[in-house]
């Protein structure tokens, strides 16, 4: 489906904050590729 | 035609609705003119999201990060993470009105994720936990909320001027102003309703509305109106916005005046009946009559394009396993094509003229939806998919009898996932109890 629309799924750096500070995880996203 | 009656929405809760009897929404990717029903695919369940944290005594505005448990069309069931298969908390949120957004939108906002209380406990290292939980995962696309807001946008604007079928002559059309616009239903009042409640709702994709000039230009009939001086402000709507057609060949081998096939009645969409072609009109449009049952003018036909989804070859009802409505005051039973014919001495329209187009639409038997009531366009109701029959589907009103069941095309425009009344603002018809009906 997501082929169909366009998009892609992508691996992404995705930062987190909490209160005891940041850091960042590896996550699938989309992106539009129209 | 029966009709139905305004029930109030107090009480109804789509969530609570389709967790008790655990039932199936249709995805928003079946419907096209949706907004985001362009780029819905990509989202699933198991898809991680960051939301306001409502389990905290902190006075600051906190979020936490959830799952998606279950997804029935813009509604999502969503579990904060940590409470594992603990679903006693899960709430109910629509994807596209809530405060949803991409894990990592928190960081980029300056805002802290903080677990909930019940479970801040539960583990010592957080950073392990959500590292552990998130790597790998999928999370909404960065611009979902630019798409849904993109996707709101509707070109027909109020004090624009369409041409649209008469409801109390379907043979003719009327110029209507645009009055209100609504997630793209257009409520249309007629031009020459004094008081301005002389109107009709439809979708602003509906084959119902066309601009300017159409009825004309194909030869259709048309009402004039008597109103000599247009109030400022008003526009044509421009023809590009309205539903396109596919170009045909009338050059060949066409539909002729007398020949017969099956048609959706539009006067009660739960029949398909025996039909007659009335007139050919220009660019692919068919005047087509309800066999039994019509008016001595011709008042009664009604306007199909020769592709269009309601029209059907003879023994179409047959051969799908459709009970087809024989015309009122033919007692021959069963009705049969091959006697009909001859006793009429007409001609079945050829099965080439058809479209036999079935697009791949993904609604299964069973799957809820939001469904216009075609009888009062106005009502946008709660609904089921109860049989497919290629791109046909059998649309039954929850709470409703069968008898006001309809026959809608998978492609119309008057069909709506679960939460598309919450997300528009238009108001959702609830499932009818007994005493309601009554």
């Amino acid at each position: 489906a997501a082929e169909a629309t366009g998009r892609k799924w992508e691996q992404k750096q995705v930062q987190i904050k909490t209160l005891e500070g940041e850091f960042s995880v590896t996550m699938w996203a989309s992106d539009d590729k129209k | 035609a029966k009709s139905k009656s305004v029930i109030p929405i107090e009480g109804f809760d789509w969530g609570q609705y389709v967790g008790a009897n655990n039932l199936v929404g249709a995805p928003v990717s079946c419907f096209k003119h949706v907004p985001m029903g362009n780029c819905w695919g990509d989202l699933e369940e198991g898809l991680r999201v960051e939301v306001p944290n409502t389990d905290t005594t902190l006075s600051a505005k906190v979020y936490w990060v959830a799952t998606i448990v279950k997804l029935t069309g813009f509604k999502a069931r969503l579990r904060y993470e940590g409470f594992d298969s603990d679903g006693n908390q899960d709430f109910w949120c629509n994807l596209c009105v809530s405060e949803v957004h991409p894990v990592g939108w928190c960081a980029s906002n300056g805002k802290p994720l903080v677990p909930p209380k019940s479970i801040q406990h539960k583990y010592s290292n957080w950073k392990a936990f959500l590292v552990k939980r998130l790597t790998g995962a999928k999370t909404l696309p960065p611009d979902f909320a630019s798409k849904v807001e993109e996707s709101r946008n509707y070109p027909f604007k109020k004090l624009m001027r369409v041409e649209v079928v008469d409801k109390a002559h379907l043979c003719r059309t009327r110029v209507a102003l645009v009055e209100q616009v609504i997630g793209g239903r257009l409520r249309l009042v007629y031009e020459e309703s004094e008081d301005g409640t002389d109107d009709f709702w439809c979708h602003m994709l509906s084959p119902l509305i066309h601009c300017i000039g159409w009825s004309r230009s194909i030869g259709h009939r048309f009402k004039r109106s008597d109103v000599s001086r247009k109030t400022e402000g008003q526009t044509e709507a421009p023809p590009q916005l309205f539903l396109k057609v596919k170009d045909v060949d009338q050059s060949g081998e066409w539909f002729r005046d007398g020949m017969k096939l099956e048609a959706i009645d539009p006067l009660n969409l739960s029949a398909i009946c025996v039909a007659t072609v009335r007139k050919v009109l220009a660019d692919g449009y068919l005047m087509i009559a309800i066999d039994g049952s019509e008016a001595a003018d011709g008042s009664d036909w009604f306007c199909y394009h020769a592709t269009s989804p309601s029209i059907f070859p003879v023994g179409f009802c047959e051969i799908n396993n459709i009970e087809l409505a024989p015309p009122r005051g033919y007692t021959k039973r069963p009705f049969k094509w091959f006697d009909y014919l001859r006793e009429t001495r007409s001609i079945a329209a050829p099965v080439k003229l058809f479209s036999k187009e079935i697009p791949n639409h993904g609604f299964r038997a069973g799957m809820k939806l939001e469904a216009v009531d075609l009888m009062e366009p106005r009502l946008v109701c709660v609904a089921t998919v109860t049989r497919i029959i290629h791109r046909l589907l059998c649309i039954h009103f929850d709470g409703w009898e069968d008898e006001y069941d309809q026959w809608v095309d998978c492609e119309s425009p008057d069909l709506y996932p679960v939460g598309w009344c919450q997300l528009t603002g238009y108001q959702l018809q609830p499932p009818a109890a007994q005493t309601t009906r009554e």
